[in-house]
Formats: structure tokens, C-alpha cells, sequence
């Protein structure tokens, strides 16, 4: 799969931009949280575009990222 | 620390099958 750029994206409106992101986003979380993926991109895409795309070209930093993510679902989930 | 991400956001649909890369 060809890596996502800014400029691809800025050719797409605003709505679509989201959906491009949240594909690459979902096919990386998928194999570590198959149950949680869907939450977790959508949690993703509430990131600025930019700061996304980082994430998209470090697995390092998207990985913490995902787990960040993990961190506040089960916290709010969670019964206080 | 106090997370930014949030946890009421809406889950994402992907629009195609997983395994499906159309190039």
C-alpha cells in the first residue's frame, strides 16, 4: 500500500480526508485490537490530520498512541 | 497524566473488507 502524503489528502474534502485516514488507521489496529479497532481509529481521527499522519509514518509512536487509546476506553469503562 | 483521546468518540466504519487491498 502506497503511504498516505499531505498532499493526497488535501485533494480530498474534509469528510473523505477522515475516511483515508481512518482505513490506513484501522488496517494497523486491527491485528493488535480486533475487538476495540473500530473504536480506537475513531477515537484516532478526533486528531488533528497532521498529527495523524505522523502516526501513520512512526509505528513506534502509533503504537503508544493505540494503547493510550486502550488506557481510556477501559478506564471509562470501567465502574467507577 | 491526562489523556486527550476520547473515549465517547464515534467508532469508525472501514468501508472495505480487511483483507480486500485494492491498489
Amino acid at each position: 500500500q502506497e503511504p498516505l502524503t499531505a498532499s493526497m489528502l488535501a485533494k480530498a474534502p474534509p469528510q473523505e480526508q477522515k475516511q483515508m485516514l481512518g482505513e490506513r488507521l484501522y488496517h494497523l489496529i486491527y491485528p493488535l485490537h480486533p475487538s476495540l479497532a473500530g473504536k480506537i481509529t475513531g477515537m484516532l481521527l478526533e486528531i488533528d490530520n497532521s498529527e495523524v499522519l505522523l502516526l501513520l509514518e512512526s509505528p513506534a509512536s502509533l503504537r503508544s498512541k493505540i494503547e493510550e487509546a486502550v488506557t481510556v476506553l477501559q478506564a471509562h469503562q470501567a465502574p467507577e | 497524566k491526562k489523556s486527550t483521546l476520547n473515549p465517547n468518540a464515534k467508532e469508525f466504519n472501514p468501508s472495505k473488507p480487511l483483507l480486500s487491498v485494492n491498489k
